[in-house]
């Protein structure tokens, strides 16, 4: 058995949970926040048998997408290193990098950042009931 | 270090958190919604030593129960095999299947599901710590 | 990798997120609350690298203090043996300790509960992925 937390965007997440539904699994549904760009965003958890592991990544991967969002540059945690326009996941910069961090001079401006479709987690489950 | 995750009826958490609490367990609640039945539930995390794990569950079967809930049929994810009247946990139907994919002539119609105590997932915890 | 479950106070949050933020890592935050004070607190998933954990932790450490509260023993589950004035982490009472069970004659009194900074939970990841 195995226990998959997946954090989906919101506008993901009835698309995701409807599709696994149809498919046999089973979900619980949590509201989250990102840290980063402070939005709702919500948290999944999906339990399952492991030889259906791959099927329920699969359907969560189809039915998220990433899209790219505009921030404000002044809502980066002070002294940030942050990349312009997006930001890889891997969190290497995609442009030239640009510090946040000159004081009084600080001009906010837009900056680009690239959300991805689906970030999962996948944990062994020791021990699984229905009571 | 045993996590354990207990997603339990709304109308049975506030019971099964205060026997925990009696029994010297520490617990943390999570408000969350079920993916099938889109109604309130709560998922409460419980980290407990090895030697106490057999208790916690027990605590937490004896203190919720099993409900049927009336459903419509037309909420059904479309196209879905649903079993008449109830659904046993491990999803094999307790009646007769219907499909609810016949187009125009969908007509709606109450369906019983028949919602568990607690569906429970135990996670080995690697590292606890107390800051 | 890593799965880091977090519980800290509500007043500690931010502070967490954002130091945590500026070191590269990335949070999804969880509206929670505790089961025994039943108030909100915040439950912080961060997936983190091996080689980054002891990073991580040591940031939520720095950023979360415990602190005291004061509670009414009514509040108490009944017949709860509990400690006064506070309540040490592992469960052992500071005080003398008082039994809340004696029934009519049971008179309400401020009872100080120490609620540490934060308490972590770190789980091995099978699979990670970013879909
Ligand atoms: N310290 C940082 N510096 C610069 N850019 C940063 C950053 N932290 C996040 N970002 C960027 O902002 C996007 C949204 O992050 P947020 O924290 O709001 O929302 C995140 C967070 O809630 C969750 N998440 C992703 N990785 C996580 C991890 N390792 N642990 C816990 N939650 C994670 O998934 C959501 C989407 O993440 P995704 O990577 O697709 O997209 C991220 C990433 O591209
Ligand atoms: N695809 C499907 N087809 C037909 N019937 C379905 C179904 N998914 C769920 N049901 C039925 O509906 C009840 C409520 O499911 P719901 O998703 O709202 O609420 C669920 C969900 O929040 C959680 N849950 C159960 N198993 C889970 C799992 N493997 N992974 C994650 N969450 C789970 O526990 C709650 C109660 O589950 P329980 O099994 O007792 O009761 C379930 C089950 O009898
Ligand atoms: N059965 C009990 N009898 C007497 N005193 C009790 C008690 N349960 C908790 N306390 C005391 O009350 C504080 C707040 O607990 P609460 O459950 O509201 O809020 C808790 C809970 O949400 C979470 N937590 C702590 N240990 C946990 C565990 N093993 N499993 C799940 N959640 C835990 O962290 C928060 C802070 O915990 P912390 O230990 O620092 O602080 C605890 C502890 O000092």
């Amino acid at each position: 058995m195995k226990l998959i937390f997946a954090i989906v965007q919101d506008q993901d997440s009835n698309k995701v949970i409807k599709e696994l539904s149809k498919n046999n699994f089973q979900i619980t549904k949590l509201c989250s926040t990102g840290g980063f760009l402070k939005s709702g965003n919500t948290t999944l958890l999906v339990g399952t048998e492991d030889n259906r592991l791959d099927l329920a990544i699969e359907l969560i991967k189809k039915n998220s997408r990433s899209r790219k969002q505009l921030i404000d540059s002044s809502m980066l945690p002070y002294g940030m290193e942050c990349a312009l326009p997006g930001y890889h996941n891997d969190l290497t910069p995609y442009g030239p990098s640009l510090s946040t961090g000159i004081d009084d001079l600080e001009v906010s401006y837009p900056i680009e950042v690239i959300v991805g479709g689906a970030t999962i987690f996948v944990l062994n489950v020791e021990r699984f009931a229905k009571l």
